[in-house]
């Protein structure tokens, strides 16, 4: 009954995280139930809303690992309606601690279709830079795939391996797994780089570019220094803006379907 | 008797690549001769110095997993003095590849250590953004490390568990890996987040920090789609001068050991 969104794109750097929690947020303030889920071992998406390192005490890792439901890994935040599955350090090791069990692939879509407890509308997970288990786990479980693309020449290199790896996970383990949209981050109306990699996007992907687009804004980056999402930290900077936009066009794009 | 720099950080798009390349193409234009090593299945660092995906035949997966020379794999560039062993997207699945072999970590030392052929003064090599088994093969063929940290607020938090690491190579398999530096990048002056990440750095690490810092220059991100490195693009601009001095900190802090 959640809809349940990745975010991803091995390219580090290029508004996972940020994406991760500003659409989270935006979807909690227009009253949907949000869990975040964070799969990244540097835990950026956790501090972002506001949870600190000592107050981590159930984290993916066991959720992974030992069985711990979402329930029970779910922490409030200071934010109506958006609770938070954060991550620790210890999640670096987990190709080593899962090793080569059968169903290392599939944890976390058990855990999130096994928990009844948070009946959420939505779902997101911030995957780490890499194509590698957290990533897989959170494309089996997931529904829907956002791809941020920051709006620089290294960022389209990865792109068709991407969406390649994405098309084997739907041919495999995950039939129902769609690509949600394409968002390009960090446009920089100031320089024609931006520019080119927009249109080159556009040209190749056509409709599967999101019709927002995330400008680069100071605000966005000073935000997590201050445990809050962009969105909260100064609604009205252009950042703030587009990430609610993009909030609507999720909501138009899930629900209807 | 070469000089083996590792650049890493697990922080993605912090400019790993960006200094690999304009860093080695510096010291070749100072006369060196320099080996980079595109450690990411991204192969940005090969793109960057104008290798195109066709050109890339025996690849860092050949070296690792096939024993192939370091010699057979280098290519040169159209730089002078700048030779690139080139990643393909077939790196992405090293871990599977060398599955629990016992020297699965020691495969880059080996063939660093065992090639004669090439005579490097400079062997630099590029990580991914995470802390895996080709980041570990980097910091075990090392002798030192730079660290590129972006000017950011979520750029802070990996840097502990980051210096950990190296630790714990450092007293394992490496007992003579030592940080070269960290180095501050897309430091922005418009911005007083940059200034603070900078000061809060500064008075943690302290001389660690390495003098030159990396202003953000959009020149730099505009070089790789020519496949030219950025002081080779616009070596006036901001961000080609300070990868210059860079140059010169390195050979000053490396020959005179
Ligand atoms: N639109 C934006 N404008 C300005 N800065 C931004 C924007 N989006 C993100 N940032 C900043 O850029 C940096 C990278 O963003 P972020 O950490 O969200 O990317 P990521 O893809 O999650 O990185 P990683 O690959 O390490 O997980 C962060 O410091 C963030 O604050
Ligand atoms: N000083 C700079 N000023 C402006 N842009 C920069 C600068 N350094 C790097 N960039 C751009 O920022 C993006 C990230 O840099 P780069 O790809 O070098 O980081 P990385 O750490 O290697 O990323 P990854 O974690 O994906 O390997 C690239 O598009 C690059 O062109
Ligand atoms: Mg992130
Ligand atoms: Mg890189």
């Amino acid at each position: 009954r959640s809809v349940k969104i990745a975010i991803t794109n091995q390219k580090g750097g290029v508004g996972k995280t940020t994406t991760a929690i500003n659409l989270a947020t935006s979807l909690a303030g227009r009253g949907k139930k949000v869990l975040m889920i964070d799969a990244d071992p540097q835990g950026n998406a956790s501090t972002g809303v506001g949870i600190g390192r000592a107050d981590r005490e159930i984290s993916v890792h066991d959720v992974l690992l030992s069985d711990a439901t979402l329930t029970a890994a779910a922490m409030s935040t200071s934010l109506a309606n958006l609770s938070v599955v954060s991550a620790k350090p210890d999640l670096s090791s987990i190709d080593i601690d899962l090793g080569s069990q059968r169903d290392r692939f599939l944890r976390l879509k058990r855990a999130i279709d096994s928990d009844s407890g948070g009946d959420y509308d939505y779902i997101l997970i911030d995957c780490p830079p890499s194509l590698n288990l957290l990533t897989v786990n959170a494309l089996t479980a997931a529904d829907q795939v956002i791809v941020p693309l920051q709006c620089e020449f290294f960022a389209l290199e990865g792109l068709s391996q991407l969406l390649g790896s994405i098309r084997e996970i739907r041919n495999s383990v995950n039939p129902d797994l769609k690509i949600l949209g394409v968002l390009l981050t960090m446009f920089d109306t100031r320089n024609r780089l931006s520019d080119q990699v927009a249109q080159d996007v556009r040209a190749n992907l056509g409709a599967l570019v999101l019709k927002t687009v995330i400008p680069r804004n100071v605000r966005l980056s000073e935000a997590p220094s201050h445990g809050l999402p962009g969105v909260i930290y100064d609604p009205r900077s252009s950042g703030s803006i587009a990430y609610q936009k993009l909030a609507d066009e999720v909501l138009h794009s899930t629900q209807t379907r």
